[in-house]
């Protein structure tokens, strides 16, 4: 695992981060649900939870989906290339390219389109960015950078574990089950 | 588009997937040092992109199979566990065109990613994208 420049982090002994979606996106409850549980996959295994909020302004994190140049410097580039992009602490923006094929639910290997990209693995892999990691080499590990289309990873590796529990130490609710592998299921899909 | 599950997708999209953005670049498989090949600048705009070229020329980039350009491709492969030849072979163009997260890989020119020990604690030092995190806040 790999930190940012300085390896940011949420300020010690915070306990709780809020987040909410951009209203422009009127994201329907089953996409506002893959986020909760992706962001629950995180809080399983270290001390900081996630709670919804509806004020976009004041969320710590802000979740959008854009296309093309949305005004962070970072335009998203249209069908697969980059997926989404996240800001490392304590910035918050979580932006995702709303020219993909989000799939929010459901088995993504059984989609009919080679496109279809799953949401939660890619917002599991975010929110690592927004808690302060950078990517690894540990090709099994949610923190890689590349997913193909059409594949479901969301299980976070004891690579991913180690990293954010390096910046905010373990949920002491937490027991260690160790992780062999972060797919729970998968294609080749289009790759 | 958002579906809520593979199901809802309608049949008549499926069989028109567009390509992927970066599928294209596959038509650069076996390209070598020392050559031109039109487009081969926006291979290099990638590598710059996430961090494999640190330093951008004033102007655009070249077509050229530069020195730069192999550096960055014998990086890339160590970061993604392929056999490093600083070719681009078929093995790294093909985790290339791959959809991925548009953050940087590397940090002022020192690989971030491959550290050699999954628990090795290693702290990514900037990159292009990352600076501009920083920077902004």
């Amino acid at each position: 695992y790999t930190f940012f420049d300085g390896k940011p982090r949420w300020p010690e002994g915070t306990t709780e981060l809020t987040y909410a979606f951009d209203p422009g996106n009127n994201l329907e409850d089953v996409v506002k649900n893959v986020f909760a549980r992706a962001f629950s996959r995180w809080s399983e295994v270290t001390t900081i939870n996630f709670t919804e909020t509806t004020s976009f302004s004041d969320a710590d994190v802000k979740i959008g989906f854009y296309t093309g140049n949305h005004g962070d410097g970072e335009p998203f580039d249209g069908v697969l290339g980059t997926l989404a992009h996240a800001f490392s602490p304590t910035d918050g923006r979580f932006h995702l390219d709303g020219a993909e094929d989000w799939v929010a639910s459901g088995d993504v290997t059984t989609a009919s389109l080679s496109t279809a990209v799953d949401l939660e693995s890619v917002a599991v892999h975010e929110i690592g960015h927004l808690l302060g990691l950078g990517h690894t080499s540990v090709k099994e590990a949610i923190m890689y950078p590349t997913i193909t289309a059409k594949t479901r990873k969301v299980k976070l590796m004891d690579d991913d574990i180690a990293g954010v529990q390096n910046l905010y130490g373990s949920n002491p609710h937490y027991t260690d089950t160790t992780t062999t592998s972060s797919r729970e299921t998968s294609n080749g899909g289009r790759h | 588009r958002m579906f809520p599950d593979p199901s809802s997708i309608p049949g008549w999209l499926s069989s028109h997937a567009p390509p992927g953005v970066w599928d294209s670049y596959r038509n650069f498989t076996g390209c070598q040092r020392g050559k031109t090949y039109e487009g081969l600048s926006k291979i290099k705009d990638y590598f710059h992109h996430f961090g494999y070229i640190p330093n951008a020329p004033p102007s655009n980039f070249t077509d050229d199979f530069d020195d730069a350009l192999e550096a960055a491709v014998k990086i890339y492969q160590k970061n993604f566990n392929l056999n490093v030849t600083g070719e681009l072979d078929d093995a790294t163009l093909s985790q290339i065109v791959r959809p991925r997260c548009g953050v940087a890989d590397i940090i002022n020119g020192t690989t971030t990613m491959n550290s050699g020990k999954s628990d090795t604690n290693t702290t990514a030092t900037s990159s292009t994208k990352l600076k501009f995190h920083t920077v902004g806040h």
